[in-house]
C-alpha cells in the first residue's frame, strides 16, 4: 500500500517506515522502554523529556535525534522534521483530528511526511491461522477481505458543514505492529503551497466508535514533515529559531514599570569617537608601528620549528635561478636554501615596503 | 587555559544551554562542545594557523607599519560541524533541526 507514495520519501523517512522501526513501538505503554532498549542515551532522553516521553512522537522524534546524531543526516533527509500532533474535535459525531501546521516556516521546503496512527485492526497473518492446520485448503478458507482505512484531509470548516476535502488516501494496515504509518507528502505540500495550515483529519473504517488513539491521551496521531530549510544557513539562523524571550514579559505591561515607558529614563550609551568613521581604525583600541627587530626577536613563538612555518609562501617573489640550476641543488640543500631565503625575504620585503 | 600557545589556536568551551537561558525548549542536547578560536595572528604565521592569502598580506603590512590602522588578521573558525538540536516550537511540538556550523574543528587566521 506504501508503493506509490514511497517515491519521494528521504532516506530517514524510508528506513522508519520500512526498516521495521514500527514493530518497536507496538505497545504504547511500553514505548519508551522498548524505544530505548540497546541505547542508554535515549533513555536518558527520555528521562529528560519526563511525561512526554510516554507520548509516541516524542519516542519518535529521539528516535531520529539519535539516528541523525549517529549518522548524520544523508542527502536528501534535509536539515529539519517537525512533528504535529492533533486536537481531538467531535463534528457531527465523528472524531476528528485538528492539526496546526502553521508553525512550518516559508523557508522550509517539504520533502515528504508521513501519518502516524494507532489501531489494533490488523490483519491476522493467514500464515499463522493455518501453520497447525494439515488442511491445505485452509488459506482459501481464511481469505478474509483485508481491514482497511481511509484517511481524509479536510480544510477547516468556514462555509461547508465538514471543510473541503484535501487529500483521501486509502491505508492498508501493517502486518505488525499496532501503529501504523503512512506517506502523505503530497497532501501536505499542497496544503504549504496553498497556505492551508489547518487541517482536519477523518480516519474511517467503516465501523462504529472506531477510535485511532492509542490507550491514554499522549498516543493521539500525529504528523511528521521532513523539510530543507534554506534559511538555516543564513546569518543568525540558530537564534531566529532558538532565542525566543518575550522583549515585553506579561509583568512589564504595566508602562509604569517599563524601563521604556520613558524616553527621559534611558541612558545614551554610544559614544562619539572623533575620526573614527573616516579612518580604518578600530575604536578604542591602541595602534602602535612595528620596529623592525621586533619581527625577528619577539614574534616567533617558541614553541614552533622552523618547518611549521610557510616555506612556499614567497617563493615566487624570490629571484628565479636558471633550470639548469635549479636542477643541480638537491632536495635537502633546497629546503635549507628555501629555509634560509624566507627571512631573507621577509628582510627584504621589510626593507623595499620601509622605503616606500 | 592559561598554559596554551598564544598564538592562533582552538580553545575548549562547553556551551550549557541553561546558561543562555534555552533549556526551556531544548530537549537535546543540554549542553555541546562548541569550541572557540583564540589567540594571535601574528607575523610570521606559522603554518598550523592556516591563513588566507589575504591574511598574509595584511600581517606583512601590519608588521611593517607603514599603514596606520591595519590590525593583525584575526583568529576565527575554519572548519566547522554541525548540531542536531531537538526542541519545542511554540505550539510545544518536538522539532528537529540540524543547524550548520555549530562547532568549531578548526581555526584559521583571516
Amino acid at each position: 500500500s506504501h508503493a506509490p507514495g514511497v517515491v519521494g520519501l528521504p532516506p530517514a523517512a524510508y528506513d522508519f517506515l520500512f526498516s521495521g522501526a514500527p514493530s518497536s513501538f507496538s505497545s504504547a505503554s511500553a514505548s519508551s522502554s522498548s524505544a530505548a532498549a540497546g541505547s542508554e542515551h535515549l533513555g536518558d532522553l527520555s528521562a529528560a523529556l519526563g511525561a512526554s516521553a510516554r507520548d509516541m512522537v516524542a519516542v519518535h522524534m529521539l528516535k531520529l535525534y539519535e539516528k541523525y546524531n549517529r549518522e548524520g543526516s544523508r542527502p536528501g533527509d534535509g536539515n529539519t522534521v517537525r512533528s504535529f500532533k492533533p486536537k481531538l474535535e467531535m463534528i457531527n459525531q465523528k472524531a476528528l483530528y485538528h492539526f496546526n501546521l502553521t508553525s512550518m516556516e516559508d523557508s522550509e521546503m517539504v520533502l515528504s511526511a508521513t501519518f502516524h496512527f494507532y489501531s489494533d485492526r490488523r490483519p491476522r497473518s493467514r500464515e499463522v491461522i493455518c501453520k497447525r492446520s494439515k488442511n491445505s485448503s485452509c488459506r482459501l478458507l481464511h481469505l478474509q477481505p483485508l481491514p482497511r482505512f481511509h484517511l481524509i484531509f479536510r480544510s477547516v470548516p468556514q462555509n461547508t458543514p465538514l471543510g473541503l476535502v484535501k487529500g483521501n488516501v486509502t491505508i492498508f494496515p501493517h502486518q505488525r505492529g499496532v501503529w501504523q504509518t503512512k506517506d502523505i507528502s503530497h497532501i501536505i505540500k499542497e496544503a504549504k503551497q496553498g497556505g492551508e495550515l489547518l487541517l482536519l483529519a477523518e480516519l474511517d473504517s467503516g465501523e462504529k466508535d472506531q477510535v485511532f488513539h492509542g490507550p491514554g491521551p499522549n498516543n493521539m496521531p500525529y504528523i511528521l514533515v521532513y523539510a530543507n530549510d534554506l534559511a538555516i544557513s543564513e546569518p543568525n539562523s540558530v537564534a531566529v529559531t532558538l532565542q525566543r524571550y518575550d522583549p515585553f514579559p506579561a509583568s512589564d505591561t504595566d508602562p509604569s514599570s517599563s524601563p521604556n515607558a520613558s524616553t527621559d529614563s534611558r541612558v545614551r550609551r554610544d559614544i562619539y569617537v572623533p575620526g573614527s568613521i573616516h579612518d580604518n581604525e578600530l575604536p578604542e583600541v591602541e595602534y602602535s608601528v612595528h620596529h623592525p627587530h621586533h619581527l625577528h626577536h619577539t614574534h616567533h613563538p617558541q614553541h614552533y620549528h622552523k618547518h611549521e612555518l610557510w616555506e612556499n609562501a614567497y617563493k615566487a617573489l624570490k629571484p628565479k635561478s636558471s633550470r639548469k640550476d635549479r636542477r643541480k641543488k638537491g632536495q635537502d640543500h633546497n629546503e635549507m636554501l628555501t629555509k634560509s631565503q624566507m627571512l631573507n625575504f621577509d628582510e627584504k620585503t621589510m626593507k623595499k615596503a620601509r622605503r616606500k | 587555559q592559561w598554559n596554551e600557545p598564544r598564538i592562533c589556536s582552538r580553545r575548549y568551551l562547553k556551551v550549557d544551554f541553561a546558561d543562555i537561558g534555552w533549556n526551556e525548549w531544548i530537549i537535546s542536547p543540554k549542553s555541546f562542545d562548541a569550541y572557540y578560536c583564540s589567540g594571535a595572528c601574528e607575523f610570521p604565521m606559522p603554518k598550523i594557523v592556516r591563513p588566507s592569502n589575504h591574511a598574509t598580506i595584511q600581517s606583512i603590512v601590519k608588521a611593517v607599519g607603514i599603514i596606520p590602522g591595519i590590525p593583525e588578521p584575526c583568529c576565527v573558525p575554519d572548519k566547522m560541524n554541525s548540531l542536531s538540536v531537538l526542541f519545542l516550537d511554540e505550539n510545544r511540538n518536538v522539532v528537529l533541526k540540524v543547524y550548520p556550523n555549530m562547532k568549531v574543528e578548526t581555526c584559521a587566521c583571516r
